[in-house]
């Protein structure tokens, strides 16, 4: 699944 | 992106303008935490040096501009501009006590032992706690002035609404980011007395006055 290194969090 | 990060987000931005707005139509920066100021700067520094590596979303990048920019507005405007309004004698928090922690906790419990995601851990720890000098600078001189409380609800609501966005993922996404979200609930959690005061009194047209 999209978790870490994906941040696209602000 | 869904609902609760989106008004999360604009909420932390509506936060930002209505602090900066304060500063410059009072030409003042009383009751504000300049410590607070230095700790966002500081946070978003560390936290977004992804822009010059990763590209998300023109949303992404023009918002972390905007974080960036304006918390380095706010801190030129308290320490320079309107340096003399800065109420330096109760703004007495120390800082150091906030970022060496963060710092050894970010270099202790991180995803990846790089220097670009150690500093992401600290921005996200940091960013938990940076709030406390400015609650700290209420408490001693025991209230806050209206737009100082709203500035203060607004960037409280930004965290309680990026909580909401974090369940929404967890069950639609099944992505979860664990440092992000005990942060956040650390972060939350530290405004939660403040809500209680802005509920019972600002929005009944009364001045924050703590309890003495």
């Amino acid at each position: 699944h999209p978790h870490y290194p994906f941040k696209d969090e602000l | 992106m869904n609902i609760f990060r989106l008004l999360g987000d604009l909420s932390h931005l509506l936060a930002i303008i209505i602090l900066l707005l304060k500063i410059w139509k009072t030409r003042s920066c009383a009751g504000i935490s300049g410590k607070s100021q230095i700790l966002f700067a500081i946070v978003y520094t560390t936290r977004y040096l992804d822009l010059l590596t990763t590209y998300i979303s023109a949303y992404n990048t023009f918002m972390k501009i905007i974080f960036i920019a304006t918390s380095y507005t706010t801190v030129f405007l308290m320490y320079v501009k309107f340096k003399a309004t800065y109420d330096h004698n109760h703004d007495t928090f120390r800082i150091e006590f906030l970022i060496l922690p963060t710092s050894l906790l970010a270099l202790l419990i991180n995803h990846e032992f790089t220097i670009i995601e150690i500093l992401w851990t600290f921005s996200i720890y940091l960013e938990s706690v940076a709030i406390l000098p400015q609650l700290f600078l209420v408490s001693k001189t025991g209230e806050a002035e209206s737009i100082t409380s709203h500035y203060l609800f607004a960037l409280g609501c930004y965290r309680g609404l990026y909580l909401l966005n974090w369940v929404y993922r967890y069950y639609a996404e099944n992505y979860y980011e664990l440092i992000a979200i005990v942060a956040g609930l650390v972060q939350t959690i530290l405004y939660c007395d403040f809500f209680y005061l802005y509920i019972t009194k600002v929005l009944k047209g009364k001045k924050l006055q703590l309890p003495a």
